[in-house]
């Protein structure tokens, strides 16, 4: 565990936590997309199957139930949850998250999986959880494109809704120093190519975002995004 | 498996 790593859990974790506080505060879900997290529930999910299999630390295994737990709450209160799933504007989330993202990483994960032989040697069950955490790998790093395009609808950006995209966005990017770090410090530190591309891909999304949030809290004023 | 390496992330 590095400083990189550690301070780019928390920002995740501080995320989610926002996101939660706005649901529970606000009761009101308008701005958010459902797509977005139900597409990090199955990342989660797909990903975290190692928790029956390999044991890292305890540190690893909370968090991984943490996410699980918090995301799948999320998706709750946005489907479930009287009054915030009246305030959910499904007319407006309209993002193809079935077509346009977790088919393509399916296809995307069978191919990488199997052209680059990761697989070979390992039992049928090993195979499927590879497969799993591969494809968990290029989901996640889109999973934010339902929330990015519902944001440009409204343009108006709501400050928590902001923080949390914002908190978001700076996880994936401390994990990129983190990886660095790892490659120069950790001998015998394996990489895994597919991880680090989705990785970059993942920051460069919030990109655009970036700047208009820093511009934003720079001018003290309210964030709204440009047409 | 392989521990270290991005899988003992999270």
């Amino acid at each position: 565990m590095n400083v990189f790593r550690l301070c780019g859990d928390m920002s995740h974790v501080f995320s989610i936590v926002v996101l939660l506080l706005r649901l529970r505060v606000a009761k009101n879900a308008s701005g958010i997309s459902l797509r977005t997290h139900e597409l990090f529930l199955l990342v989660f999910l797909t990903r975290y199957t190692d928790l029956f299999t390999t044991y890292y630390s305890l540190y690893n295994s909370c968090m991984k139930i943490a996410y699980i737990l918090s995301t799948a709450s999320i998706v709750y209160m946005i489907r479930l949850s009287d009054p915030i799933c009246t305030t959910y504007d499904k007319a407006q989330d309209t993002f193809r998250h079935w077509a346009f993202a977790v088919g393509p990483c399916a296809v995307l994960a069978t191919l990488t999986h199997f052209i680059s032989g990761e697989g070979s040697g390992y039992s049928l069950f090993v195979n499927i959880q590879e497969l799993l955490w591969t494809f968990s790998i290029y989901l996640e790093s889109i999973a934010i494109l339902p929330q990015l395009i519902l944001l440009q609808r409204y343009r108006e950006v709501e400050n928590l809704t902001g923080n949390y995209i914002f908190f978001m966005g700076s996880y994936r990017a401390l994990y990129i120093l983190n990886w660095i770090y790892r490659t120069y410090y950790e001998p015998g530190y394996r990489h895994h190519y597919v991880a680090y591309f989705c990785g970059v891909l993942q920051t460069l999304l919030y990109a655009d975002f970036f700047y208009y949030y820093m511009q934003s809290k720079r001018r003290g004023g309210r964030f709204s995004l440009p047409t | 498996v392989d521990a270290k390496s991005t899988k003992d992330e999270l």
